[in-house]
């Protein structure tokens, strides 16, 4: 999870 | 192959072509409207007397925000959120670039080989400081051969997400659901081919390119470890995390 960390905020950030 | 009723190719295809065109970063009209700026000599001289590590680090810049848009794209196809987080990363760590080539051809010029790039058209010299002239032909070649197929815009969503739905991707934890949505997303690519009228050797032409591009994408992971085991600091620096992440 630590080496993909922006990878997951962008997927769990809400689609505008 | 499952089965799925023409309802349900209509709604998906329908799903991924609005997911295309919602974040598709630049309207073809936009596109179409700047084919006539292409950089003039002495821009393209600017480029080329650039150092090679600045032209690198615009270039991951640039490449770093075409595959936000393909982040996006992926999170808005029906299916994909609801795959484990590992497979999502998984998909978009193997296929976000290979998108990213695939959405090349709806920016590219092919009276002048010339790609939209930094606000204006490109030809190939542009990059010639980046020191990887093959990689740069090749994108150019596939970017081409992709105008020269003609896709109306609902194809090459559909075609682009296949791709991202690739099922055959290292590492997956959920292959056979990641295989069905890929089957579906294929199912309405066809439906989508035969109600245009195109002819069966679009497909098959289409799914050669799937060597292509991963030859492509393997291309610049070699190209760019060769870069940073010269200016590895450059690379840890100066270059967006997000790409470091999907290529390091």
């Amino acid at each position: 999870k630590e080496k993909h960390k922006i990878l997951h905020q962008l997927l769990q950030n809400s689609t505008s | 192959s499952p089965t799925v009723s023409m309802d349900e190719l209509e709604h998906l295809a329908q799903n991924i072509s609005k997911s295309h065109m919602e974040t598709c970063q630049y309207l073809q009209e936009e596109l179409q409207q700047s084919t006539w700026q292409t950089f003039l000599q002495d821009e393209v001289e600017c480029y080329q007397s650039k150092p090679k590590e600045v032209m690198w680090q615009l270039c991951a810049v640039k490449i770093t925000e075409a595959i936000q848009y393909v982040v996006e794209f992926a999170k808005r196809i029906d299916g994909f959120m609801e795959l484990c987080q590992n497979d999502q990363i998984v998909l978009l760590k193997a296929g976000s670039l290979e998108v990213v080539f695939i959405r090349m051809c709806r920016a590219f010029d092919t009276q002048n080989n010339t790609v939209y790039f930094d606000g204006k058209y490109a030809g190939p010299e542009v990059f010639k400081v980046l020191g990887c002239d093959d990689l740069i032909t090749s994108a150019y070649d596939f970017a081409k051969s992709m105008c020269s197929l003609h896709l109306s815009e609902d194809e090459l969503a559909l075609f682009s997400a296949f791709i991202l739905l690739s099922s055959d991707r290292s590492w997956l934890q959920e292959k056979s659901k990641v295989e069905k949505l890929q089957q579906k997303t294929q199912l309405a690519l066809q439906h989508m081919l035969q109600k245009h009228q195109r002819g069966e050797e679009i497909l098959t032409k289409l799914i050669c390119k799937v060597s292509t591009l991963r030859g492509l994408c393997s291309r610049h992971t070699e190209t760019l470890s060769a870069f940073r085991a010269v200016y590895p600091d450059i690379v840890r620096a100066h270059f967006p995390p997000l790409y470091k992440e999907l290529f390091g």
